[in-house]
């Protein structure tokens, strides 16, 4: 199975690859500098659409649901 | 999409079909299950939108598709590699993109079974990418992002209906046959094609003998000494004519007929069987079906081929048997089983048929149901079933 998602650059992966970051956010050479606010928005938008409790973490609840098979196509699209 | 405090609902990705007639086409299949349940479990989830829109999905086996079906592994051509088993499951390209459905072929893919991941509900996710819906918020969804588990009672969502009708309108007729009354000249005319009777022979009395569908998606219904060929709206013109003139070998008042995979349709009678192809009888018939079909009675009610599972069904009494010609032996030890495991059906039934629209329907004394695969019980509908056989069916 894929490595689960538990470290950041994976969650940060599986947010960008699902559309709730930018694609070149995981593109160290195109040096795109995140910051922790723009991350945090993010998970809380995974939230959000998952219908977790927003709390910008990647807590347990969060963790497990990135890690529950599912659909490639983009949650946020357009 | 905003702030929470927003309805949770479905998403349009932006684009949809034009047309309303759609085909498609598996060009690869998975490992591990027979082409034929693919096939039954592709079609099934196509209709999870055909039943309530007035789209039509046809699978075709040559020339281009609007929707192209592939299972397969890693990187697969379109710059988004599947990612073995787990993971993602599949993806689909919405319409601007060409609808295409991909799968990943590494995963376990199984049919009603709780173990690996469920074909039917994936794939009638992932037919919800290739005609406009984008993932919808509502956990409960068929559109959700998530895979939930084999849902042996699978039921379209609300919110998936309102996004599927925002996009191709609600669907206007029926999945039953001659939804329409039918004009008084034709279908259910006065005249009696042959004899110049009036054919209230099955208006008046609509119980049959027979009813099959033939492989080439003509349906004839037989009783007594003649038969009928159905439209659309109920009976062709031109009809009844007598068996004996036109299926030559084919004796009067049958007790059954089914038309199997291979083409051939089969009828029986008492201890007997006929194999026909089209209206023409093979050589070296009738057979004893104690021969062909070991383990199953003389004398059976109806014989038909179930569209849950593709599996040939017979029915005498308040008994059913099940054969699979695959196995050895065909009929399993566990039967006969009552009938009554089917629910709301009645015993001592007329015949039952596996319509051209992937339905399977019980006739008796005039009445006629119609079977829920997935909830496996007659289906519920306005009207509700037992509805009169002769006004849907034969045009009266």
């Amino acid at each position: 199975t894929p490595v689960p998602i538990a470290g950041t650059t994976t969650a940060m992966m599986y947010l960008a690859r699902f559309g709730y970051l930018a694609p070149t956010a995981t593109n160290p050479q195109s040096g795109a500098l995140l910051s922790e606010e723009t991350v945090t928005d993010a998970v809380k938008e995974f939230q959000a659409f998952a219908g977790l409790n927003q709390t910008g973490e990647m807590d347990e609840e969060t963790v497990k649901m990135m890690n529950t098979p599912r659909c490639g196509v983009k949650d946020k699209v357009g | 999409y905003g702030s929470d405090a927003r309805k949770k609902r479905y998403a349009l990705q932006g684009s949809r079909w034009r047309v309303r007639d759609l085909n498609y086409r598996i060009t690869k299949y998975p490992r591990g299950l027979t082409k034929a349940s693919v096939d039954r479990e592709i079609a099934a989830a196509f209709k999870v939108w055909s039943d309530v829109t007035e789209l039509s999905f046809t699978p075709v086996t040559s020339g281009k598709v609007h929707i192209e079906i592939r299972f397969e592994k890693g990187e697969h051509g379109d710059g988004d590699p599947f990612d073995g088993p787990g993971g993602t499951l599949a993806h689909a390209y919405f319409p601007i993109y060409g609808g295409d459905a991909h799968f990943d072929d590494t995963e376990a893919w199984t049919i009603d079974s709780y173990r690996g991941t469920n074909m039917f509900q994936v794939a009638a996710h992932e037919f919800g990418h290739s005609l406009g819906l984008s993932h919808s918020d509502v956990r409960s969804s068929l559109m959700a992002p998530f895979y939930r588990g084999y849902e042996p009672s699978f039921v379209l969502d609300q919110d998936d209906l309102n996004g599927i009708q925002a996009l191709y309108g609600k669907k206007t007729t029926k999945p039953t046959p001659a939804t329409l009354r039918p004009p008084t000249i034709g279908g259910g005319s006065t005249d009696d094609g042959e004899t110049g009777q009036p054919s209230s022979v099955l208006c008046g009395d609509p119980s049959i003998d027979a009813v099959v569908t033939m492989s080439d998606q003509n349906t004839y219904v037989f009783k007594g000494s003649r038969y009928w060929r159905l439209t659309e709206k109920g009976v062709d013109s031109g009809y009844p004519k007598s068996i004996s003139q036109d299926w030559d070998g084919l004796p009067s008042n049958i007790d059954a007929a089914f038309t199997w995979t291979n083409g051939k349709t089969y009828f029986f009678r008492g201890g007997e069987y006929w194999r026909f192809s089209d209206l023409k009888m093979d050589a070296d018939y009738p057979k004893q079906i104690s021969k062909g079909f070991s383990g199953i009675p003389d004398d059976i009610d109806a014989a038909f081929v179930w569209s849950g599972n593709g599996k040939i069904y017979f029915f005498k009494g308040s008994k059913y048997w099940r054969f699979d010609p695959t196995q050895r032996p065909p009929v399993k030890e566990s039967y006969p089983k009552p009938i009554s495991n089917w629910e709301g059906l009645p015993n001592s039934i007329d015949d039952a048929l596996q319509y051209s629209n992937g339905y399977t329907y019980f006739f008796k004394n005039g009445n006629y149901w119609r079977f829920n695969d997935r909830r496996f019980k007659v289906d519920s509908a306005d009207p509700a079933f037992p509805r009169p056989a002769g006004y849907w069916w034969f045009g009266c």
